[in-house]
């Protein structure tokens, strides 16, 4: 037996909403430390790593580990039925083939639930090595936004160079050519503001923008986005789920022939 | 597209 109370449901349809596009189906994994999920885009060029921490939970009851195969974007349908202040309630039996969300508004003046039937997803799960990243860029999750935006409408990829003076992003294309540059600022007053750049040794990669724009789609997830890279592995463009959680998108990197 | 790397490439079956 599945049964997992979440006061802050609204999260859930962010992280629903931000990776739809970029994954059809996939395996959400329940077991005692909370919910996983874990997809490659259908290119295989990008990976999203999800995990919701069971305290994240005010009530969280799994009896023993399961995976609940579904369409994203029948979830994001029904998630779309909650208000953005509900209770979301997950429940599933251990053999069911079907997955229950209840929304319950705050005042509890409200409470309607959605039977989602699951499906049979056979995803390969992959090791994520954990790594120690010469670059770690955290800047506004707004700013990552509009640069990704903004470059778009120049080329289709873009070199990401982080050296000690900043992160600087580059793209070129039939229209002409873009520089973006992002400065160390720690003094910012406000701390969303706030670019804080940790850099072991300069790094430069090259990646398809159109990936990277699809991860901004976790912008309402946080103030915050960090980029992580090492020379010829992918970039890890990293949202934390407030405190309970992060949200991973791993990009493989384009090399020059 | 030119040059773009698999990320099963970098990431073994775990």
């Amino acid at each position: 037996m599945l049964e997992a109370r979440l006061v802050q449901g609204s999260m859930l349809r962010k992280v629903v909403d931000a990776v739809k596009d970029l994954v059809s189906d996939a395996n959400i994994d329940v077991s005692s430390s909370g919910f996983s999920l874990q997809a490659m885009d259908t290119s295989h060029v990008s990976l999203i790593a999800m995990h919701l921490r069971a305290d994240a939970f005010e009530h969280f009851r799994c009896d023993r580990p399961m995976s609940m195969g579904m369409s994203l974007a029948n979830l994001a349908k029904v998630l779309k039925c909650a208000g953005s202040d509900d209770i979301v309630t997950l429940k599933a039996n251990d053999d069911g083939d079907t997955v229950t969300f209840m929304f319950e508004s705050p005042k509890e003046d409200r409470v309607s639930d959605f039977e989602l039937k699951l499906m049979d997803i056979d995803s390969e799960h992959l090791g994520i090595p954990d790594t120690d990243y010469c670059a770690t860029v955290t800047m506004p999750a707004g700013e990552y936004a509009r640069i990704c935006k903004d470059l778009s409408s120049i080329g289709d990829t873009v070199v990401i160079s982080a050296t000690k003076d900043g992160v600087k992003f580059t793209t070129s294309g039939d229209v002409g050519t873009a520089n973006v540059t992002v400065r160390q600022n720690t003094t910012a007053d406000k701390k969303e503001d706030q670019t804080i750049i940790d850099l072991k040794e300069p790094v430069a990669l090259t990646f398809a923008l159109r990936y990277l724009t699809s991860f901004a789609k976790a912008t309402p997830l946080a103030t915050h986005v960090t980029l992580s890279m090492t020379r010829e592995l992918p970039v890890m463009v990293e949202y934390a789920i407030q405190d309970m959680g992060h949200l991973r998108f791993y990009l493989a990197p384009k090399i020059e022939d | 597209g030119k040059g773009q790397t698999n990320i099963m490439s970098f990431f073994g079956k775990g």
